[in-house]
């Protein structure tokens, strides 16, 4: 099994949920998180002044799928997460050993 | 023979009254339902999937799938049917068990039509849309036992679940051909010789979505009961997978005691598209069974 | 050593502490997520219309242990957050190949 | 390729993000948590009663990186997030598979 990490664009999150639904992935977990990378923060104004803020919101997804699928699960990720613009983020795949369904006690790819 | 069309659609429509009347009440046990409903006998929807009142779940909408599948095809295909449930698995349904979604995705990403066997997959996702099925191979035993086990590998791959899916199908076959209940009791009592953990007399009132306990609590309540309206309603009043068990006893109870004997008060709640559609099928389906298309 | 994923129902947060103390773990570390799965978000009104948050807060719990006691941890967590119902969550073991407990430099066990 | 995780002390981000590009390293994913360890959280008063927080707010930092540099990423982080005081954190590293940048679609160490 693998887990699927995404870093994506925060307005990107619905287009990569429906093309994951596309393929029957329901199960993801998202988290808001801070970038620093080639693209650069925005410029914000505080108490009159304007200070560069070097962060960009990004949103973090993760996936756990079986292995078979994982290369279909990155592809959609990677074409619906798509802007051709810097900071469209990345994609990692690491391996999972052991995944539990709380609910059941399923475990492994039942669990999934 | 309008009396065979008109039963057939009893049970298709008796698949969604189960599952309307029973999926508010999924997950609840039978003193929350007392306490909530004293006894629920109407569609009064929410739930955790808040529902409307007469709005169907997975168990009537896969149902569809394998009924359109089928009057689709003119035949048994399996490709089609896999593909009708593919379609509606991106269709964002109300709700889809964990097996059914698995081997649904297994088929639309690596084009397989068995799921492997496992030893957890002997939950009531095959079962539960058995009906379609039982009108197509009316007539013919044979066919039953391979379209049931073919059709049922599809999400769940367990020899309970064959064995209750073949056994369910009879029972609904022989009600559209007039038998007595006592027919019907010794075919569930034949399932319960060969696996004995289907024995439900005395009944351990268990209704979860393990298929063993499914189909305890619809004999229980089938055998028990004098009409549709009670088997139906003493089902979903026992809480647990209400909506699955309610449209599993709905189907054979449909059967049974025929169109006439489905509530109006129920009939009317439930979507229009959807009685309509159910309507039509049922004909079709037994029109290409081997009971007709060899007479 | 692997890391132990776990994503649970928020209110389990403590229930879970608490099976972990009980078996002396004591580092965990936190974090609010959103998760997306069968379980149905909640409703919302707006502009008089009612329609549904298709996500679920949930909370993600990392610990890093020792292989030994992986199976207790997991086992653990399994039973404090479990309440049978649809969106109890996940829990995933990785394999971590170092650690470092930046305080005193300790690398490996000795960091856990 | 590696995946590099480090807690640190949220006051820690601005030190460890200038050791990091020292060394040449600009993609770094970061996110709040809340951490539970030895160093106990902190007393707050709520409607003049007095409680303790249990937690202690952290940052998360995860950075991808070539396998020849881990080590250097590692000592990076080390040095700069450390206080010598109970709380400085932890950082672990886990083996990545498979990493895609998702504007190039370019994929391993070129995606990095
Ligand atoms: N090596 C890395 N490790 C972790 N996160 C990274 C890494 N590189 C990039 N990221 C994340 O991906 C986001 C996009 O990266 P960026 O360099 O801005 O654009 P691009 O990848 O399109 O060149 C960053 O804001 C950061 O959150
Ligand atoms: N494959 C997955 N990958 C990552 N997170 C998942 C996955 N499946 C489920 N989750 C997380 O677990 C939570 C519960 O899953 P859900 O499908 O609602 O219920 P259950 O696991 O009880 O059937 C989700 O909200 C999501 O955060
Ligand atoms: N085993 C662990 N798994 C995950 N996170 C941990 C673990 N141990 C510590 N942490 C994180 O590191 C932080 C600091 O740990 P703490 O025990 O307070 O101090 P120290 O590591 O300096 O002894 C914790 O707040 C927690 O976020
Ligand atoms: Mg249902
Ligand atoms: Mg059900």
């Amino acid at each position: 099994m693998k887990k699927v990490e995404a870093i994506i664009k925060p307005f990107k999150l619905d287009e990569v949920k429906e093309a994951l639904n596309e393929i029957g992935i329901q199960g993801i977990t998202v988290c808001e998180v801070k970038g620093f990378g080639r693209q650069k923060g925005h410029t914000e104004l505080y108490r009159g002044a304007e200070y560069v803020v070097d962060f960009i919101p990004k949103i973090k997804m993760e996936i756990i799928v079986s292995d078979e699928i994982v290369s279909k699960v990155v592809d959609a990720i990677e074409q619906a997460a798509k802007t051709g613009r810097i900071g469209d983020g990345k994609i990692f795949v690491t391996s999972v050993e052991e995944v539990v369904r709380i609910r059941t006690g399923e475990r492994g790819e039942d669990a999934l | 023979h309008d009396d065979l069309t008109a039963r057939c659609r009893a049970v298709l429509l008796g698949v969604a009254v189960g599952d309307a009347l029973g999926a508010p009440m999924e997950f609840m046990t039978s003193g929350e339902i007392a306490a909530k409903y004293g006894r629920l006998n109407e569609m009064v929807g929410g739930g955790w999937l808040r529902l409307k009142p007469g709005q169907v779940t997975d168990d009537t909408e896969m149902t569809l799938c394998l009924a359109r599948g089928i009057v689709t095809a003119g035949g048994w295909d399996l490709r089609t049917i896999a593909h009708e449930f593919a379609v509606w698995l991106r269709s964002k349904p109300i709700d889809v068990g964990d097996t059914c979604r698995r081997g649904i995705r297994n088929f639309m990403l690596k084009g397989e039509t068995e799921s492997p066997p496992n030893q957890w997959d002997a939950g009531n996702g095959a079962l539960m849309r058995m009906t379609p099925l039982a009108l197509y191979t009316l007539g013919d035993k044979e066919l039953l036992q391979k379209c049931s086990i073919e059709h049922g590998h599809l999400t769940h791959n367990h020899p309970l679940s064959d064995a209750a899916c073949i056994c369910y199908g009879r029972m609904i076959q022989m009600a559209l051909l007039g038998a007595e209940k006592s027919r019907l009791r010794r075919e569930a009592d034949r399932l319960a010789a060969e696996y004995p953990s289907f024995r439900f007399d005395p009944y351990p009132g268990l209704a979860t979505g393990y298929v063993v306990d499914t189909l305890q609590t619809v004999f229980h309540y089938f055998f028990r009961s004098r009409s549709f309206e009670e088997c139906v309603t003493s089902t979903v009043n026992q809480g647990g997978d209400a909506d699955t068990t309610g449209a599993i006893i709905g189907g054979v109870a449909g059967a049974y005691y025929g169109l006439e004997e489905i509530p109006r008060r129920w009939l009317k709640k439930l979507d229009r598209g959807c009685v309509t559609e159910l309507e039509s099928l049922a004909p079709k389906l037994v029109s290409l069974s081997p009971q007709l298309t060899q007479s």
